[in-house]
C-alpha cells in the first residue's frame, strides 16, 4: 500500500497575502488513507501547522525508505500566544541567526517572535526617521538591522505563521536611546550640579512627545502586528528624583515625590500615541502592579519569577488580559533536564474564574541576551524552549514526562536534522548520526 | 510527534512512499491554490524537511511498488 499525494485543502478565507494575528485560526485536520492523505484547514495558518504535524509522521528506516500509518488527527492550539523572546540589544544576533530561530520556532508550533529589539546597551534598529539612533546607538555600523533586514524577518516570520511583535522599551532600559537622540533622556544631578550621567526618558518635556509621536508612527508602519510591546519594567527613579526641573514639575502637577504618578504621566501619554496610531500595546507587569491606569485592550506580561501565580490571579481578576514569561527565562541555566520543570508549568493554575482564566492567552519562552549571542542562542534555546512549545499547544492533560522524554528525544534529533543545533536532552545518540 | 495534537489515532497500518511519486498539493476546492505563494513555499519547505536530508545521503530508494 502507497501512500501518494499529500492535499492540502483551505476551506475558508485563505489569508495568504495577510500576516497573522491574535486571533489567526491554526486548527487543523488531517487523515492519512491510502493513497492521498487530506490535510483540511480553515486557513493558511492551520495548513502550516498541519504541514509540520504531517512531516513528522513519516518514518525513514535505515535502508532509506519512507512509510507512514493510517491515522486521523484534529488539532489546535490551547492557547493562540505562543510566544519566543529574544534579546538584540545585549548581543546583536545575525539576521540569519534570528531566520534560523523562525525555522526552529515553525518545528515546535510558536507563533509569535517577541523581539526585544533595543536596550540599554545597543540600539542596532535602524530608524529612518532618526538614523543618528542606530548610528550612534549601536555596537558598530555592522550591527544593524536595516529596514531590508527587517522586511526580511518579517516576511521569513509570515511564511510560517508567526507574527513578529517589536518591543521598544521605555522609559527605562532606554541608555543607548540617549546617544544619537539628544535631550531624550534625564540628565541627572549631584546634588546640585548635572553631572554626565543620564537616567530614564525625559518626561517633562514636549519634545519627548514629539519624538514619540513621529518614532511610534515609524515603528506602527514598518511592524505589521497589531501589537507593540511599551516594556515599562524596572524604572529606576535616582535621576528623576535628582533633577530639579522634575521635581518643579512634579509640584506643579500635584504628583509630590510620588514618582510612580510621574511614570504613570509619561507611560499614559505614550498609550495615547499609541491608540492613535489604531495599535494596542503590551507592557511589562510593573506598569500594572503600580497601579498605572491602563487602556481596556492592554496585555500584561508577568516575568516575575516569586509569585507569578498570584501576578497572574491579579491581572485577571482586573479584566487585563495576560503573558506568562516567569517560569520560562530560559537564559537561566543549570546541570541537568531543566527542561522537564517548563513542561510541569501549568499556566492557569491560579485561583479564577472560567472567564478570568480565558484572559490568560499564552506565555512565552524568553532568551535574554546578557550570556547569549550567535554562538549559543540556538542550543540554548531548543529543545528546552520545546518543552514550553508543548505546554502551551497541547492539551492540559499532556503532561506525562516519561512520555514527554521519549519524544522529545525524537523531535530534538530531528531539529538537529533540519539543522537546528538543539542540544542533547541526555545521553543516547540521533540515528542520523551514523549515516553522516 | 512534537507538540503532541488534540487528538490523535493512528492504525497500525503502514503505508510506504516512493519519495520520486510522492507529491503536495493543493486540494481541488481549496480556497488557496498555486498563487499562495506562502503555502507554495510551504509545500517546497516540508517536501525537503521529509524527504531532502534522504535525497543528500541517500538518493532513491531501490523500491518497487507491489
Amino acid at each position: 500500500a502507497q501512500l501518494q499525494q499529500l492535499q492540502v485543502s483551505i476551506t475558508l478565507k485563505s489569508e495568504c497575502d495577510s500576516f497573522p494575528n491574535v486571533s489567526s485560526d491554526e486548527s487543523y485536520s488531517l487523515l492519512v488513507k491510502e493513497p492521498v492523505a487530506f490535510l483540511k484547514a480553515n486557513s493558511v495558518w492551520g495548513a502550516l501547522r498541519g504541514l509540520e504535524t504531517f512531516s513528522q509522521l513519516v518514518y525513514q528506516d535505515s535502508y532509506g525508505a519512507f512509510t507512514i500509518k493510517e491515522s486521523s488527527i484534529t488539532d489546535s492550539p490551547r492557547f493562540a500566544h505562543r510566544g519566543i523572546l529574544i534579546d538584540t540589544s545585549r548581543h546583536y544576533l545575525p539576521v540569519k541567526t534570528i531566520l534560523k530561530t523562525l525555522d526552529a520556532m515553525a518545528f515546535n508550533k510558536f507563533n509569535v517572535l517577541h523581539w526585544h529589539i533595543v536596550d540599554d546597551q545597543s540600539f542596532p534598529y535602524q530608524s529612518t526617521a532618526f538614523p543618528e539612533l542606530s548610528n550612534k546607538g549601536s555596537y558598530s555600523l555592522s550591527h544593524i538591522y536595516t529596514p531590508r533586514d527587517v522586511h526580511t524577518v518579517l516576511e521569513y516570520a509570515r511564511f510560517r505563521g508567526i507574527r513578529v511583535i517589536p518591543e521598544f522599551d521605555t522609559p527605562g532600559h532606554a541608555a543607548s536611546w540617549g546617544k544619537g537622540q539628544k535631550g531624550l533622556l534625564t540628565p541627572c544631578y549631584n546634588p546640585s550640579q548635572q553631572i554626565e550621567k543620564f537616567g530614564p526618558i525625559n518626561p517633562i518635556l514636549n519634545t519627548t512627545y514629539t519624538f514619540f509621536n513621529t518614532f511610534f508612527k515609524e515603528i506602527s508602519s514598518v511592524f505589521p502586528d497589531q501589537f507593540i510591546h511599551l516594556g515599562g519594567d524596572e524604572v529606576d527613579f535616582e535621576c528623576w528624583s535628582s533633577n530639579p526641573n522634575i521635581l518643579n514639575f512634579m509640584k506643579k502637577k500635584g504628583f509630590g515625590r510620588n514618582f510612580i504618578r510621574l511614570e504613570s504621566f509619561y507611560i499614559k501619554n505614550i498609550f495615547n500615541i499609541i491608540t492613535s496610531l489604531k495599535k494596542h500595546s503590551i507592557v511589562w507587569q510593573e506598569v500594572f502592579d503600580d497601579g498605572i491606569e491602563l487602556q481596556p485592550d492592554t496585555v500584561v506580561e508577568v516575568w516575575k519569577g516569586e509569585n507569578y501565580f498570584e501576578d497572574l490571579k491579579q491581572v485577571t481578576s482586573s479584566g487585563f488580559a495576560a503573558i506568562l514569561a516567569a517560569p520560562w527565562y530560559l537564559d537561566a541555566i543549570s546541570y541537568g533536564q531543566d527542561w522537564r520543570r517548563y513542561y510541569m508549568v501549568e499556566p492557569l493554575n491560579f485561583v479564577g474564574s472560567k472567564k478570568e482564566k480565558q484572559l490568560v492567552i499564552g506565555g512565552e519562552a524568553c532568551l535574554w541576551g546578557e550570556y547569549v549571542d550567535a554562538t549559543n542562542l540556538i542550543p540554548r534555546l531548543w529543545p528546552r524552549a520545546s518543552a514550553v512549545g508543548e505546554r502551551l499547544w497541547s492539551p492540559a492533560t499532556v503532561t506525562n514526562l516519561d512520555d514527554a522524554y521519549s519524544r522529545l528525544v525524537i523531535h530534538r534529533c530531528r531539529m538537529v536534522s533540519r539543522g537546528i543545533a538543539a542540544q542533547p536532552v541526555f545521553t543516547g545518540h540521533c540515528s542520523h548520526e551514523y549515516e553522516m | 510527534l512534537w507538540p503532541w495534537p488534540s487528538s490523535v489515532k493512528v492504525s497500525p497500518k503502514l503505508l510506504n512512499i516512493v519519495v520520486e511519486n510522492f507529491l503536495i498539493d493543493h486540494g481541488p476546492n481549496s480556497t488557496a491554490g498555486p498563487s499562495c505563494s506562502l503555502l507554495q513555499e510551504a509545500f517546497r519547505r516540508y517536501y525537503n524537511y521529509i524527504f531532502g536530508f534522504h535525497k543528500r545521503y541517500h538518493g532513491p530508494a531501490e523500491f518497487q511498488g507491489g
